[in-house]
């Protein structure tokens, strides 16, 4: 390994409206997640800084940002990151409870959540007992829970077949003509179409954005 | 939920021959993973029987099953399955310990299985420390670096941009090439045009084959 430190991100500079759908594309390992958790307030930069909604995040301490993250973004990680020993409803309600909702009412939203990613029937499984793209879907549904204004999708489609995708694309078109701002990491060409703008990242850098 | 029991997998009839390479596709929890994870011996039907290289596997104790499986098998996980706390060559490296290999030439050979997916740069770093795509080819190198004469594959692209995806699918066909049987779960359409044959789950069952 040499001196020069990795840089998982060089010099990135986006702008990103409310309302905009944006796709974010490159090879493997050229920045897609790191930027995305920049985004999503779950990883601070190195260098540089990171407006949200008109605020610098630098100025927030730990206790702030989990309120804003919680507030404002759903996230959908590439690894899904679901809570095993929990079932599918109790993992997609787990961001209401920050919110103070009652306990039956998160279930019931969570519930909701499940049927609109076709997994109404498997609320009540816990991850190992679902499969690859049944836990991709309850990624989803715990993400759009708490109906945030900023969705981060990270990859939300790489384990669904062509029917469960177009599903969730679908799920991703409504949301987007309701107002939300949606940000997703994609390899899919189909699914980067459907954005309104195509950013792509080679080596941590921006090489294209249109 | 109904008194009936989940069938994963109802009365699926296969034959697979040394050299095919056979495409498992299907919707989302049709049972591919499942059935993928029988004929790897990695799970036991609940009924029925699966011969391996002519021998009926149910014969065998989880010592001999575990000896078959590693002479015989290389396996792709769905979720990669990779040891946190070992670096990419050390994960990669793991099915050759059991062949009895010293630890320096076993080392050697997951590097150079790391090379063939792109990672050489990459050998030590944790899986912490590598990307989604990363980390799945990771667990492509470490699937082969045994030289197995069987390989099942679960989703080997599903998290690989258009370019690591096609040199993973170009990996599959030289070995392939070389008299190698695999069975690959997909939901790519092109990638499930690169197998001999396409067998189609749907609710647990094989609906077309060919
Ligand atoms: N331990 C379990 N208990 C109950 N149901 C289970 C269990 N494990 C899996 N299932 C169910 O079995 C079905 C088949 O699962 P499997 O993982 O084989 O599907 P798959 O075809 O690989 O799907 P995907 O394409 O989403 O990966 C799914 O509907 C799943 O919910
Ligand atoms: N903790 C770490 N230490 C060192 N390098 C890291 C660490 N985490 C990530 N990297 C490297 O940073 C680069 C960017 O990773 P990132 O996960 O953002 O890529 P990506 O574009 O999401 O890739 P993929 O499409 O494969 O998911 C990768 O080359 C990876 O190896
Ligand atoms: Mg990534
Ligand atoms: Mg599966």
């Amino acid at each position: 390994m040499g001196e020069r430190p990795l840089l998982a991100l060089d010099r990135v500079d986006l702008q990103v409206r409310q309302g905009e759908w944006v796709a974010l594309i490159g090879p493997s390992g050229s920045g897609k997640s790191t930027l995305l958790a920049i985004l999503g307030l779950l990883d601070r930069p190195s260098s540089g800084s990171y407006l949200l909604d008109g605020q610098p995040v630098e100025k927030l301490d730990d206790l702030a940002l989990a309120r804003v993250r919680n507030r404002r973004l759903g996230f959908v990680f590439q690894a899904f990151n679901l809570l095993p020993g929990l079932r599918a409803d109790e993992n997609v309600a787990l961001p209401l409870r920050y919110a103070g909702v009652s306990r039956p009412e998160r279930l019931a939203r969570a519930r909701a959540a499940l049927e609109r990613v076709g997994l109404g029937d498997r609320a009540n499984h816990k991850p190992g007992e679902l499969s690859g793209g049944q836990c991709q879907r309850v990624a989803v549904a715990r993400a759009l829970v708490s109906d945030p204004a900023v969705i981060l999708a990270d990859e939300p489609t790489g384990n669904l077949d062509s029917s469960s995708g177009a599903a969730v694309l679908e799920l991703f078109r409504e949301l987007h003509r309701a107002g939300r701002t949606i940000v997703m990491v994609t390899h899919d060409p189909d699914i980067a179409r459907s954005a309104d703008r195509r950013v792509a990242l080679a080596d941590g850098r921006v090489v294209s954005d249109g």
